[in-house]
């Protein structure tokens, strides 16, 4: 653990506790892509599944089921309990778009041809592009509220930050996983946009909106 | 063979 890594995990919790404050305090779900949202129940569901069969520390194990338990917990906010302020017709961006490329990616590139190590791949595919339909809402829509980007940049942050984590890992441990680094660099490479905005409107105090 | 893979991140 260096940190770089532990500030990208904790702005990963942040980015989820954000989110729950905002659905939780304005009792809504609006400006948020439901479809996003269950994709990141996939990924974390696909990739945190070695729970079962491989124990690292109980940092990893307590994260791992924080995020399968705070995800689910989130669709449900979004699915049943705050239904109505869910509006799925600018939520249209089709998911099997991403699903159909990951899981090729996945079949290809992998360190181990098995069902544990493909899922493991696939996840991490999904996991670069599950904010695309986020993304595409906000571009519809051309603004949003100061919480959910906040949310949107402790999310971003989370990856980015492991970025030069595995620069470190490369120089102090002399390993490299390309996979995730690959899929890590457009992953934080899709918020580049966002990034721009927010720093440029949000944190100097201007509502976040893109140009028409 | 030596996975390349970090078993230990999320």
């Amino acid at each position: 653990m260096n940190i770089f890594r532990f500030l990208g995990d904790l702005s990963h919790l942040a980015s989820i506790f954000i989110l729950l404050h905002k659905i939780q305090t304005t009792r809504s779900c609006r400006g948020i892509s439901f479809r996003t949202q269950a994709l990141y129940v996939v990924v974390f569901i696909a990739r945190y599944l070695d729970l079962f069969f491989r124990y690292v520390s109980l940092y990893n194990s307590a994260m791992k089921l924080f995020f399968i338990a705070s995800s689910c917990y989130i669709l449900y906010l979004m699915k049943i309990r705050y239904r109505p302020t869910h509006d799925p017709s600018i939520d249209t961006f089709r998911v099997e778009y991403l699903l159909a490329p990951c899981l090729i990616l996945a079949l290809i590139f992998n360190y181990k041809f098995n069902f544990a190590e493909v899922l493991w791949s696939f996840s991490i595919w999904l996991e670069a592009v599950a904010i695309l339909p986020q993304l595409f809402m906000l571009q519809r829509t051309g603004e949003a509220e100061n919480i959910t980007t906040h949310y949107l940049a402790a999310l971003g942050a989370y990856r980015a930050l492991y970025i030069p984590n595995w620069i470190y890992r490369y120089f102090t441990e002399g390993l490299v996983d390309p996979i995730a680094v690959t899929a890590g660099i457009v992953q934080t490479g899709l918020y580049l946009d966002f990034f721009y905005v927010y720093f440029t409107k949000v944190l100097q105090g201007q509502k976040f909106e893109l140009p028409a | 063979s030596v996975s390349l893979k970090f078993h230990d991140e999320l």
